[in-house]
């Protein structure tokens, strides 16, 4: 953790003026190894810590701070500038239905987020329809009516026992003319898991955006995702121009450096966190505390 | 370049990156790089070309010692547990492995001992009639101890060759539900005598919190084998270096996507390259 590898560094330099060069290159170092310990991709490290750098350098002494102390505020200050300053709302606007759309890799959480979606937005009074678009995995269909049951909220799928060859895309329009028919004002739409290098999958994500028109794009990822975070993140704002990120399972213990690498290079507000397996376990994310969570 | 001796920093902090962008984590990579340092210089290694060679083989072999083979029992069903963290292909992985032995003319029960999640119970009974494997299962919300016991019942009266048990995904920092999970094993075991494998599944795209979730299933099940997923995806996977390295349990299988074939033993040679590629 950072404060392990600050302590010792922060120590020798106590009781120091000014900060050399290389004093803020010692304490850089041990942030850049806290950073790559907890997952932020390394391209994203290295552009993170010049900008740490730059601001140290040429800092002004702090009153209340040693100098050490002081380039760790600059890290803090940066990490929380770049995850959002402060937490980022849905904007639904004034689209009748409105549509939010989810996407991510297999098994990050997106049909359970679905599922706390629609709790969160009937909770603040709008009345969601769930779809389900995910006709490949086995039980996908079952899993979030399971969900939409829990919650009292209706959901949209294929006949079960239809067309074996119903088309995702298809479903995912259809469900537009049923929400004006049953009067919903919020429209969910549950997608297959894909992985960024399935170039027809990505094809079918972009096709489901483009039928559905949505207000909010979510992407779904995993808080234990790794280095791949960059390469993901880019690879599905490219196919359906995300809105904003569901970053979920943040109830385990990984540091989830992937929250920095994904707002870096997408510049794309994390606007929710997902903290369990519950569907109240759905929270509006916090900048601040996922800041010092990464750096440990 | 005459009078250059060995290979240059730049050179090394090359090959650094590219094990850090693999999910290989710092520790491995510093121990890994500081024995191709060793080597380099023992070998008077001056070619960058080289240098990638010589780690390549570093890693063959330190890969290589471990024993993959799947563990089976002579007398009565093989049981292997199934585990593993929330969405790392857990169900699906049974589904492929199923296939994969009923082919081969083996009897295979699966015992559905996820009775947690929505529709997890209808996941696995989808891959078990694919499969042609029969499905022991309860209510949803019924105590997975007492199916995986029942699955074991089921298939040692039915004299099946192999027992697969399906878990709910769980995160390793959830005591609780560890603790159900040494419970699901000790009761499976009661009528099992032991587990031929204890399987640990695991995200080709997971960073270095693998390795707490190693040692931890590791800690409430004694882990015997990992089976990597996704790797059909560009994540490497490469955490798996530091898991066998720190607790000696190696891969034996990885998933290459999302049908039924797309299961294969792990192949060392294949995984080192990829993590160059
Ligand atoms: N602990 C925890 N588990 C979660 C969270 N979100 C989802 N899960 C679990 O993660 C697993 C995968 O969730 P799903 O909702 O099926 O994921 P998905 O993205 O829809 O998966 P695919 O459709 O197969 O791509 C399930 O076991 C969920 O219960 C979370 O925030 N915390
Ligand atoms: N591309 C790819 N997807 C996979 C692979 N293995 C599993 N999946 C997908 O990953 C998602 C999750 O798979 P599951 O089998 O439900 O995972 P699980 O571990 O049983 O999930 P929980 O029981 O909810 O913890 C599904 O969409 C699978 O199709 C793989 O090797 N490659
Ligand atoms: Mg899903
Ligand atoms: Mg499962």
């Amino acid at each position: 953790a950072l404060s392990d590898r600050l302590e010792a560094v922060l120590d020798r330099l106590k009781g120091r003026g000014t900060l050399s060069e290389s004093d803020v290159d010692e304490v850089l170092r041990e942030i850049r190894l806290a950073l790559l310990e907890a997952d932020v991709n390394f391209k994203v490290v290295k552009t993170f810590v010049a900008r740490v750098r730059e601001r140290a350098i040429g800092a002004e002494v702090s009153e209340a701070l040693n100098p050490g102390q002081q380039v760790v505020k600059i890290v803090n200050e940066e990490l929380t500038g770049v995850l959002g300053d402060q937490s980022a709302p849905l904007e639904l606007g004034s689209a009748s239905p409105a549509v939010i759309m989810l996407a991510g890799l297999q098994g990050s959480g997106k049909t359970t987020a679905a599922g706390k979606l629609a709790a969160h937005l009937k909770k603040k009074g709008r009345t969601p329809l769930l779809v389900a678009a995910d006709l490949q995995r086995p039980a996908a269909v079952d899993q979030l009516k399971v969900l939409g049951a829990r919650v009292d909220v209706p959901v949209h799928a294929p006949e079960p026992g239809g067309d074996p060859d119903a088309d995702p895309v298809a479903v995912a329009a259809g469900a537009l003319k049923e929400a004006t028919r049953v009067g919903a004002g919020v429209v969910i739409v549950d997608t297959a898991g894909r992985t960024n290098v399935d170039d027809a999958m990505m094809e079918q994500a972009t096709a489901i955006k483009r039928a559905v028109d949505p207000v909010e794009t979510l992407f779904v990822i995993d808080a234990m995702i790794g280095q791949e975070a960059v390469t993901v993140a880019k690879a599905f704002q490219e196919a359906v121009d995300f809105t904003g990120v569901i970053l979920s399972k943040l109830d385990g213990d990984a540091r989830g450096g992937a929250a920095l690498s994904v707002a870096e290079v997408t510049g794309r507000p994390i606007k929710f966190a997902s903290t369990g397996e519950r569907l109240d376990e759905f929270e509006a994310f916090h900048p601040d505390r996922m800041a010092s969570r990464i750096l440990g | 370049a005459l009078f250059r001796r060995g290979l240059d920093e730049a050179a090394f902090e090359e090959l650094e990156e590219r094990l850090i962008s693999a999910d290989v984590g710092v520790e491995a990579t510093m121990e890994i790089i500081e024995g191709l340092r060793e080597r380099v210089r023992a070998e008077g290694v001056t070619d960058p070309e080289q240098a990638l060679a010589l780690l390549k083989e570093i890693l063959r072999l330190e890969l290589g010692v471990a024993d993959r083979t799947l563990a089976r029992r002579e007398e009565g069903p093989t049981t292997w547990l199934i585990t593993g963290v929330n969405g790392t292909g857990k169900t699906t992985s049974i589904g492929k492995l199923a296939a994969r032995h009923a082919r081969d003319g083996e009897t295979v029960v699966l015992a559905a001992a996820d009775t947690f999640r929505a529709a997890a119970i209808e996941q696995l009974s989808s891959w078990g009639e694919r499969a042609g494997a029969r499905v022991v299962k309860q209510a949803e919300g019924a105590d997975p101890a007492a199916v995986a016991y029942d699955g074991w019942q089921a298939a040692s009266a039915a004299d099946a060759d192999l027992l697969l048990v399906d878990t709910a995904g769980r995160l390793q920092s959830k005591r609780a539900l560890m603790e159900e999970l040494s419970k699901v094993k000790r009761v499976l075991e009661k009528g099992a005598g032991h587990t031929d494998e204890v399987l640990l599944v695991l995200d080709a795209t997971t960073g270095q919190n693998g390795i707490s979730q190693a040692q931890a299933f590791q800690e409430a099940v004694d882990v015997s084998g990992v089976i990597l997923t996704k790797l059909d995806g560009t994540a490497r996977g490469g955490i798996v270096i530091a898991i066998q390295r720190q607790l000696g349990i190696p891969v034996k299988l990885v998933g290459l996507g999302e049908t039924v074939d797309d299961l294969a033993d792990f192949d060392v040679d294949a995984f080192v390259e990829a993590l160059f590629a």
